[in-house]
């Protein structure tokens, strides 16, 4: 199973329109792997984005570098899918019972 | 099916038991369709709640195309319920069913499901490989026959939002083609994700406006009223391409332009900071409100007759 350690789930808030053409940048570039999970909107909706660990230093340097505020949505992914996993499995095993 | 759990997430042996089990509660009303075979030979299974009549005019609606969207198949079962629990209880669901038909894919991309219980939760599109790609896998909802390959999808296969090589090439996708083209007489089509509360209509592909723009804004403004009603969540709506952003190869773009004009996306919850991960407490209360808003619509392809 792929593992998400360490990855976290950045919500940023693009104040206009050039700072969505600067996430738009980041969105392009392959080798950070990113995953938006929100894209950039018209209606100026927070933008979601999964960031693996390694590109964690330099995604966040680059927003804060262009003055656009984020906040960390989920500080770790897979924390949050070993819960919910947890859950499911309880699930079963009281069903099974 | 009294005693299944709505408030868990399920794995597809669970849904598709799910499914076998309503089908045999329900026969005079229920029966199993199957569409097709998926890329890894799943069925593609569609419920089909019927009350007689042959090719009668019918609402469709479809659940988890973006595999890691759980919420909605897990609201797509609440549905299936509902219905049979509604049906000769609730006044309008049995107008409804007396004059229409509704059919209901849960797990409309079953091999993307099955890998994010098998291996990775966060997998969108489909499981097929792209020739001369190490990268696996086509976005459903930018596949469609409907602006495709224009700008807002990709051409990269490792993409998210990947096209495909050409419309339809995702068998998930040709196989509800075939069967909308050959049923011929679907009047409402609903495509349901998550998340970000929206309720969203044609077009996707292009700025111009749909031809009956006024009469869908006007709808989708009455179904997120009647959603909101009952928890408060916020939803916006609109047109894709005004609301969120450019998307081509769209699901209910390919259906409004095939001539079905109740063609609509909902983006389901997470209100808060779960994102995909909306915990398995909130699926019965994002059914329940999602519920209104399809009813909504429902009643008015009933009473608007085209």
């Amino acid at each position: 199973k792929e593992d998400f350690s360490g990855h976290q789930v950045l919500r940023i808030l693009a104040a206009n329109e050039a700072q969505v053409e600067k996430v738009r940048e980041l969105e392009k570039l392959e080798h950070l792997q990113l995953d938006f999970w929100r894209g950039p909107s018209r209606l100026f909706l927070p933008i979601d984005v999964r960031v693996p660990f390694s590109s964690l230093q330099s995604v966040k340097v680059f927003l804060e570098a262009n003055g656009v505020k984020y906040s960390i949505m989920i500080e770790d992914v897979q924390l949050l899918l070993d819960e919910e996993e947890k859950e499911m499995f309880a699930f079963r095993s009281r069903a099974r019972s | 099916t009294d005693t299944f759990n709505y408030a868990a997430y399920h794995t597809l042996a669970e849904i598709n038991e799910f499914i076998d089990l309503l089908v045999a509660e329900n026969p005079n009303l229920v029966s199993k369709i199957q569409i097709g075979n998926s890329y890894e030979g799943r069925p593609l299974n569609v419920l089909k709640f019927s009350t007689g009549g042959s090719n009668r005019p019918a609402i469709w609606i479809d659940t988890g195309i973006h595999s890691r969207e759980w919420v909605t198949q897990a609201s797509g079962v609440w549905f299936a319920k509902k219905i049979t629990d509604d049906y000769g209880q609730d006044e309008k669901l049995t107008a409804i069913l007396d004059s229409l038909d509704i059919f209901l894919e849960i797990v409309t991309n079953p091999d993307g499901f099955a890998f994010t219980h098998s291996s990775n939760r966060l997998w969108r599109k489909t499981r097929s490989i792209s020739a001369g790609s190490s990268c696996v896998g086509v976005d459903p909802n930018r596949n469609w026959d409907a602006g495709f390959g224009l700008s807002g999808a990709s051409s990269n296969p490792c993409s998210e939002t990947y096209h495909g090589k050409f419309a339809n090439s995702e068998v998930e996708v040709k196989s509800i083609v075939d069967f909308v083209n050959s049923h011929g007489n679907i009047k409402a089509f609903i495509s349901i994700h998550s998340y970000s509360q929206l309720l969203l209509y044609p077009y996707g592909y292009t700025t111009t406006q749909a031809a009956h723009q006024p009469e869908l804004d006007a709808l989708a403004k009455a179904a997120v009223n009647n959603l909101s009603s009952l928890y408060g969540t916020k939803y916006k709506y609109g047109s894709i391409i005004t609301t969120i952003y450019q998307a081509s190869g769209g699901t209910v773009d390919w259906t409004y332009n095939s001539g079905i004009k109740y063609s609509y996306t909902f983006e389901l919850r997470d209100t808060g900071f779960y994102g995909f991960l909306l915990p398995a407490r909130q699926i019965i209360p994002t059914a329940q409100e999602t519920w209104l808003g399809l009813i909504t619509i429902m009643d008015y392809t009933l009473k608007h007759p085209y």
